[in-house]
C-alpha cells in the first residue's frame, strides 16, 4: 500500500540546513495498525506529512497504491487526500471562524453531500467522539481535548482507508484517550491501515508494529510482540 | 498565596448556558507544587486562566497575595501577568511572525531589560528546553514538541515566583518530558510555586499534591502519598 523509498526531506533556514528526515525507507501494507515513536523533533510529523501528500520530499521515491505520488497531478492528489486519507493533525487545524459541526463536516463537501446529509453525518460523528452537545461551538469555545477530538471527528467522516493520526491523544484523559483508540480499533477491525504517532507507550501498545524514530532515521521497526 | 473562594465561570452560547467552573473553592500556599487533573473539559484551563489573570470569574472571589483580584487595576494586573506569573499555555501562544528567541524575550521587554541582555537571556532559555540550536526558527519551523519547550522556556525566563503551566509535556516523548519536568522541580526548589494540569498520572507523581477535577468542580484534593 505505502512504499517509501530512501525519503529526505530537508530545510533551509538562512545559512543552516536542517535534515528532518535524513534517508527513511519503509513499507506499510493494506490492514496494519503501525505506532511511530521517537523524541521530539525526530522527524514524525514530517513523516506524516508526506504519507498524507501534504508535502514532498526533497530525495527519494513515495510509492501509494502503486503509483508514484510525484507523479499523480494536483486533481489525483487531491482526490487522495481527501477520499483515501483522514489526517489528524497534531496542532488540530481546525478552522476557527466555523462551528465543529461545520469543521467536522467540511471533507463532506468534497464528497458531493448535499448540506442535509452532511450534517446529519457531521452530528453522529461528533457523538461518536462525545461532543454531540458541543456541534454550535466554535474551537475557541472548547476545551483543548475537545478540539482535538473535532480534528478526529473530522479525519474519520469520510470512513478514508488510511487514517494518518499525529498524537491524536496528547491532550486527552485516560478515559477519553480509551474511548478515542477504541474508535480507531473499530476502524482498523473494519479492514483500514492506521498509522499513528504518539509518544505514550501504552497508546502505542494498540498497534501491531512499532516503528521508533531518531534524527530523521528509523531506528528500529518491530512487530508489537505484546498485543 | 492563591485563594479562590466559590468560583464560577459560565459562558452563554445561543440559548445555552454552559457552566465551565460550577464551584470551586480552593487555597495554594506559597512553594507548594499542585498537580490539577481530570477528564477533557472539566474545567481545568477556565481555572488556570483564572488564577493567571487572564480571565475574570462570573461568580465567587479570587485575593492573590491578600488582594482582591477584582479590586486590581488594570496596570496592577499587568503586572501581576508579567512579572510575577509564569504562563505556558495548552495551545502555546506563540506569535507566529517571530522566532523562538524573540518569542522568548518578549516577557523581558516588559521587565525593561535592554535588547542586548533579553537576547542573551533568551539564548540561554532556549538551551535550558534544548532548543539553542533552534533560536532563528519561527514557530511554522518547529515540531510541536518543540514549539511547546518554546512556550516554556518563555514562561520561566522573567522568574516568576508562581508558575501556571497547562499540559507542559503534552507533546513531549518520554525523555524531553523528564527534563522539562527537571526544569520546574528545580524551580520549585527555588521556593515558587507551581501549578501544573496533566492527564498523565507519572507528570503527577512530581506533584506534592493532586487535585482533581469533574464537571467544573473539585471532587478530590489530596497531597500525593507516593512523593
Ligand atoms: N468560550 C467558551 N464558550 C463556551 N464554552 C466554553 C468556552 N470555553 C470553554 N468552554 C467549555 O467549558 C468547559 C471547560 O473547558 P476547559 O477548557 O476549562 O476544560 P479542560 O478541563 O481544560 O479540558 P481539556 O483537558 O480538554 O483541555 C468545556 O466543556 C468547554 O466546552
Ligand atoms: N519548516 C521547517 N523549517 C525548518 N526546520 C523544520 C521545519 N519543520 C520542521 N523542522 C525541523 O525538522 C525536525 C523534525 O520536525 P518534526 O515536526 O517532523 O518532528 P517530530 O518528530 O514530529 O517532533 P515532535 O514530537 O516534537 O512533534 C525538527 O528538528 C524541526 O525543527
Ligand atoms: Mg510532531
Ligand atoms: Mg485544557
Amino acid at each position: 500500500l505505502i512504499q517509501v523509498t530512501d525519503i529526505g526531506r530537508k530545510y533551509v533556514i538562512g545559512a543552516e540546513t536542517i535534515h528532518a528526515l535524513k534517508s527513511v525507507t519503509l513499507q506499510i501494507n493494506k490492514g496494519e495498525f503501525v505506532a511511530l515513536m521517537g523524541p521530539s523533533g525526530s522527524g514524525k510529523s514530517t513523516l506524516m506529512n508526506i504519507l498524507g501528500c501534504l508535502d514532498t520530499p526533497t530525495r527519494g521515491e513515495y510509492i501509494l497504491n502503486g503509483i508514484n505520488v510525484s507523479d499523480m497531478t494536483d486533481d489525483e492528489l487531491a482526490d487522495v487526500r481527501n477520499k483515501e486519507i483522514g489526517f489528524v493533525f497534531q496542532t488540530f487545524n481546525l478552522l476557527p471562524r466555523s462551528t465543529s459541526l461545520d469543521n467536522v463536516a467540511l471533507p463532506l463537501i468534497y464528497a458531493g453531500y448535499g448540506k442535509k446529509t452532511r450534517n446529519e453525518m457531521a452530528q453522529r460523528a461528533l457523538e461518536s467522539v462525545g461532543l454531540g452537545n458541543r456541534v454550535d461551538h466554535k474551537p475557541n469555545e472548547l476545551s483543548g481535548g475537545q478540539r482535538q477530538r473535532v480534528a478526529v471527528a473530522r479525519a474519520l467522516i469520510n470512513n478514508p482507508s488510511i487514517i494518518l493520526a499525529d498524537e491524536p491523544t496528547g491532550n486527552l484523559d485516560t478515559k477519553t484517550s480509551v474511548e478515542i483508540m477504541g474508535l480507531l480499533e473499530e476502524i482498523h477491525h473494519k479492514g483500514n491501515t492506521i498509522i499513528l504517532v504518539t509518544h505514550e507507550e501504552d497508546i502505542a501498545q494498540h498497534a501491531h508494529r512499532i516503528v521508533r524514530m531518531r534524527d530523521g532515521l528509523i531506528e528500529d521497526d518491530h512487530p508489537n510482540k505484546d498485543i
